[in-house]
């Protein structure tokens, strides 16, 4: 996200420049000065087609907020295809490529952050195409943002020179863009929209006292937390018990002008400046923007890997193995899971970051999120899930294993693992650990007709396949077939039983064999590595169980007939191992393998 | 990561806690060895009539 890149807009206006106060002097009479917006006035009105909520600059003061800038089409002076590229301050974006034509359109929009003191010129760049060789770069020019959006014109868009790159005096095209600045009052509305849209589970339009509650947590604010149900019948003016979601967008608006709410990023988690209002809106609406991949410019070449690496890194609950600092202790409030403990008897609550879920449920559970996916993204968890495995298996990651273990203190029970910690000289190494004999009883031993627990996890079963898609796996493709594969699918599995062990990243990973038997066969079956988190296995528009990468095992059993066992991969521990073959008899409770981080 | 099992049809009774909870939505939260269902023995087999499926007419 861009936590790492925060907005520093400023509110002093000593700052002008000279050039700046003068080329505004003469429009600043006209300007409709907003007591809680003088960072950014706007003139209304203006012509092109983003007038109203977008317009132009008219002082020095003014450039800073977000500005959307649309590389609309060239003409140049032979035909191929030609794709176009802007670079701003550390940002480069890059358009489509066009069809074979001197003419390419492109209509390409991109936001960019303005800051006061940062970046002025935009660089765009404009190459023609080749399938065998590199993108030739065949003209460029610099566009000086602020006298862009403070010159004085009608139109939005105007037409710039092409120079050949190694004759800047020879000009080889034309290229057309438009770039105007979005009211701060309208990035305001349609970010808090946008992130109502998400806590909005059953996508009624509507939030709930208890949707909203989501909300507010995640922002980070204990104050405001504490004023949820004030703040909620605040916003519902009819009394009906629920808020609409232009409602609570206005009444957030006004309350953020008020006393904000947001105190920290749901996206990256980055803790916001209170002082700076602003900002932290053209923070937030970056962060989303780049995260739910709704701008139809995608960001090119190193960056657009690196932006959505930041992303992408959120959407499990494994993100906590490289994010202790600002992970579930601190930020914003956890949300959580309930389970429940059968040693103990009791409801206990998973912890996971409010920021994490919203980052799940933003992709998981919507269908702009999952359309992400088709875009490369399932490339990037593959690739996302190697490096860490690479990373989890060298020496320097052994240095992590005392942090994982006092920040999961209370769910990790050293006293029952078999070697010491100097042992284990990777961090995966400790992942994998063994347990000492007898640390896991096995119930009715001597009693093959008694099936057993395979996994230290979180358990649901049913009865049938029509109970589990009732009740828990709600992607609309799911079946046993999918699941098991046509290789092995048979029609008693088809309405068997289902039982699903899910570990979560402080668990024992070593899995066991829940009866015994002959092990007759394994089908590799390659796919994706989503998370298995239940907010994934959960949504309509997610497939995890059927498109993830798994293994399929067949245990042939005196007491159970066949047993179908399934090893599923998911983000950053998509590396499954086992530690039996093919042929061999194994009693239950048996280890029978192990998963750790890898692609 | 996640293990899922699936057994043949009518071949295994799972424990109730473990059923009841899941029809609430609700995970358990278990450890490796803690007992998951019982056989559900066919006559042929075992030489023990399916009681479950016995209707009493």
């Amino acid at each position: 996200g861009h936590g790492s890149s925060k907005p520093s807009v400023t509110d002093s206006s000593d700052d002008s420049t000279t050039e700046g106060s003068n080329r505004s002097s003469s429009l600043f009479s006209r300007l409709h000065i907003h007591r809680h917006h003088r960072r950014l006035r706007l003139h209304r009105g203006g012509s092109g087609s983003h007038s109203g909520s977008h317009s132009k600059l008219h002082a020095a003061e003014d450039f800073a907020g977000i500005a959307l800038v649309k590389l609309i089409g060239a003409e140049m002076k032979f035909k191929d295809k030609w794709l176009a590229c802007i670079s701003f301050g550390e940002q480069t974006f890059r358009t489509a490529i066009s069809d074979h034509t001197d003419k390419p359109i492109w209509n390409s929009e991109k936001k960019l952050l303005l800051e006061r003191n940062g970046p002025r010129v935009a660089r765009i760049s404009v190459f023609e195409t080749n399938i065998l060789s590199k993108n030739n770069l065949v003209g460029y020019c610099e566009i000086d943002l602020y006298e862009f959006l403070t010159r004085d014109s009608d139109s939005d868009s105007e037409m710039f020179d092409l120079l050949d790159p190694s004759s800047p005096d020879i000009i080889v095209g034309k290229i057309s863009l438009s770039c105007s600045v979005e009211d701060p009052i309208e990035t305001e509305k349609s970010f808090v929209r946008r992130i109502l849209a998400i806590v909005d589970y059953n996508e009624d339009g509507k939030l709930s006292i208890s949707e909203f509650s989501d909300l507010i947590d995640a922002f980070g604010n204990q104050l405001a937390a504490d004023k949820k149900e004030e703040l909620f019948k605040a916003a519902d003016q009819n009394g009906d018990g629920v808020v609409s979601m232009d409602e609570l967008a206005i009444l957030l608006a006004i309350q953020q002008e008020k006393e904000p709410l947001i105190n920290c990023c749901p996206v990256c988690g980055e803790i916001l400046e209170v002082s700076d209002k602003l900002n932290n809106m053209v923070h937030l609406t970056l962060c989303f923007d780049e995260g739910t991949g709704n701008q139809v410019m995608t960001g090119g070449f190193l960056t657009d890997k690196q932006a959505s690496y930041g992303w992408m890194f959120k959407l499990s609950e494994w993100a906590n193995f490289s994010s202790y600092d600002i992970g579930l202790k601190s930020g914003s409030r956890s949300s959580h899971i309930v389970v429940f403990d059968r040693r103990t008897k009791r409801l206990v609550e998973e912890l996971i970051d409010a920021k994490i879920v919203l980052s799940m449920r933003a992709i998981y559970q919507s269908k702009i999120g999952l359309g992400l996916m088709d875009t490369g993204v399932k490339e990037l968890l593959q690739s996302i899930s190697e490096m860490q495995g690479k990373k989890m298996n060298s020496i320097e990651s052994a240095k992590d294993i005392p942090e994982f273990i006092e920040f999961f203190k209370d769910q990790i029970n050293l006293t029952e693992i078999k070697y010491p910690l100097e042992h284990f000289k990777t961090f995966n190494e400790f992942f994998i650990r063994e347990l000492k004999p007898g640390a896991r009883p096995i119930a009715c031993l001597e009693r093959d007709d008694v099936a057993v627990c395979a996994a230290d996890s979180r358990l649901i079963a049913f009865r049938n396949v029509e109970d589990s898609t009732r009740f828990w796996i709600k992607g609309r493709k799911f079946s046993i077939q999918g699941l098991l594969g046509k290789e092995i699918c048979s029609t008693a599995f088809m309405d068997g039983s289902l039982v699903i062990f899910r570990l979560a990243p402080q668990d024992y990973h070593r899995f066991h064999f829940p009866v015994s038997g002959t092990i007759e066969h394994f089908v590799d079956i390659p796919g994706c590595l989503y998370t298995v988190n239940p907010i994934a296995v959960n949504s309509k528009y997610c497939n995890v169980f059927t498109e993830n990468k798994r293994v399929v095992s067949v245990l042939s059993t005196k007491d159970f007939g066949k047993v179908a066992f399934v090893a599923v991969g998911a983000t950053m521990v998509g590396s499954i191992t086992f530690t039996k073959k093919k042929g061999d008899y194994i009693q239950k409770g048996d280890e029978f393998g192990y998963f750790s981080f890898g692609g | 990561s996640t293990v899922i099992c699936v057994f043949e049809k009518d071949t295994i009774e799972i424990d109730e806690d473990l059923v009841a909870n899941s029809a609430r939505s609700l995970e358990t939260l278990v450890s490796v060895g803690m007992k998951l269902g019982v056989s559900i023995k066919k006559g042929p087999e075992t030489g023990l009539p399916n009681l479950e499926k016995c209707v009493l007419e």
